[in-house]
Parts: C-alpha cells; sequence; structure tokens
C-alpha cells in the first residue's frame, strides 16, 4: 500500500497551481524515493518534473512502485476542501482505483476525507541527460514572474541573453518592445541577488505564455534558477521548500524559438 | 519568422 503524510498540505495546494495550467491529468509515480510526476503539456513544447522527497513527508510508506493517473482539474476541487494548514494524508491500495485525501485540522478535531477515482494514463516519459549549462541565473522568483507578466504584454516570445554584463529579457510585438536588464548584485539582502554562473553568452527565445505558467511555482519558493545552452531547452527549477523542510523541486522545460 | 520546436526535437522518449 501507499501512504504519504504531509504536516503542511498547503504544499500540495501549491504545487497544483503550478502545474495546472499546463496539464489537464498527470501520474504520480510512487516509490521509496518519493513522489514523481513527470508530464509534457499537449503540445510537446514544456515539460514539468515534479520530485517530492520521501524525506519530507511526516511519514512515508510505499510497498510497491505505482502510478496514480489524476484528473488535475478533480485534484483541485478536493484540495479546495482543505485548509491551507491541513494535515494531508494521502493513501491508496495495491492495484486500487481510487485514491484518498484525508484532511485534518491542526487542533485535530475535524477530518474530512475524499476519494478520487484513479485514471489509465498512457504518458510518454522523456529522457533527460544531466547537462553542464553555459549559463546558470539564480534570481528572486517573484522578480521572474513580475518580468515575465509584464513581457508578455508586448509580444508572444521572450529573449532571454545571458552575459558578462547579466541578464537580458526582450520581447517586441505591435506596440513595440521593452526590455528589462539585470545586473549581477551583491545586495546585502542576499534574497534579492541576482547570480549569474556564465560558460559562455547564451540568447534564446522562448514562448511568453509557458514562461507565464512556470510563475505561478513562484508561490513555492523564493528562488528560481533558470538554465540555458545553445540550442537547448531552458530549464526553469524552484525548490519545493519550507523554512524548515526541504520536499524536492519542480523543474519546468521548454523547447526553444528557431529562426525558420 | 521563429518557428516553436517541440521537446522531441531534443530528448528521446523512454
Amino acid at each position: 500500500m501507499f501512504e504519504a503524510r504531509l504536516a503542511e498540505g498547503g504544499i500540495l495546494k501549491k504545487v497544483l497551481d503550478a502545474i495546472k495550467e499546463l496539464l489537464n491529468e498527470a501520474s504520480f509515480d510512487c516509490s521509496e524515493a518519493g513522489l514523481q510526476l513527470q508530464a509534457m503539456d499537449n503540445s510537446h513544447v514544456s515539460l514539468v518534473s515534479l520530485n517530492l522527497r520521501a524525506e519530507g513527508f511526516e511519514n512515508y510508506r510505499c510497498d510497491r512502485n505505482m502510478s496514480m493517473g489524476m484528473n488535475l482539474a478533480s485534484l483541485v476541487k478536493i484540495m479546495k476542501c482543505s485548509a491551507n494548514d491541513d494535515v494531508l494524508t494521502i493513501k491508496a491500495q495495491d492495484n486500487a482505483d481510487v485514491v484518498t485525501f484525508v484532511f485534518e485540522s491542526k487542533n485535530g478535531d475535524r477530518v474530512s476525507d475524499f476519494d478520487m477515482k484513479l485514471m489509465n494514463l498512457d504518458q510518454e516519459h522523456l529522457g533527460i541527460p544531466e547537462t553542464d549549462y553555459a549559463c546558470v541565473i539564480k534570481m528572486p522568483s517573484n522578480e521572474f514572474a513580475k518580468i515575465v507578466r509584464d513581457l508578455s504584454q508586448f509580444g508572444e516570445s521572450i529573449a532571454i541573453a545571458c552575459s558578462k554584463q547579466g541578464v537580458k529579457f526582450s520581447s517586441t510585438g505591435d506596440i513595440g518592445t521593452g526590455n528589462i536588464k539585470l545586473a549581477q548584485n551583491s545586495s546585502a539582502d542576499s534574497d534579492d541577488k541576482v547570480v549569474v554562473d556564465l560558460q559562455e553568452p547564451v540568447t534564446l527565445t522562448f514562448a511568453s505564455r509557458y514562461l507565464n505558467s512556470f510563475a505561478k511555482a513562484a508561490g513555492l519558493s523564493e528562488k528560481v534558477t533558470l538554465s540555458m545552452s545553445p540550442d537547448v531547452p531552458l530549464v526553469v527549477e524552484f525548490k519545493v521548500a519550507t523554512s524548515d523542510n526541504d520536499y524536492g523541486y519542480i523543474r519546468y522545460y521548454l523547447a526553444p524559438k528557431i529562426e525558420d | 519568422m521563429q518557428k516553436q520546436t517541440t521537446l522531441f526535437s531534443f530528448f528521446s522518449r523512454t
């Protein structure tokens, strides 16, 4: 059987907020190591890779590997029935066709449970090689969210240019052009830092709407890491973490736009 | 003109 107890059930709500725009349904793969999900959007332009480590859960038991196919809109409905500080337990019997979500209020005087039907999903998995990226940018996640939101007003694409000077985000459209440049800084408040690890300068162009969807994960982590190399997909990574617990990560891969 | 690539151009199915 599978049973996982999450002290802060609100974490799963935030994870769902971060993937529900891109995916209608997805398989959660349960193993001894934890809960994992890998799924592409319908147009195969972006991929979500979620890893929630077993150690992040208050209790975690997985007797045999199983894959739980879920409709994410249904899961959103169920998670709406919980409070952010509820303790969440997810459980399923081996070979079951339902998964159960149990919400317990912090003081223990309210317990609710919801069964959700599982789906058989035939999802394609991609092999993603370990890559040394030519530039790795670490920046505040709310800043990333604001930049992609602001530039999406201009055009369907955002160019990200990373060089020794820093990072430049640009977008051009009918109303004109927007450029936002970030210099590497060493402000005393390390949360505001933009740090660039550069092997070689890279400029790549990506569809604005996917970057906007990725930015929905900004609530999970104060930091985001963007990794780029010439002519390969961008990786946007958010840690799933609170001040006292490291749950894992959510990574998004986004195929670039190229000259026709 | 720029065209959108898909992930299949970069990663293989497992």
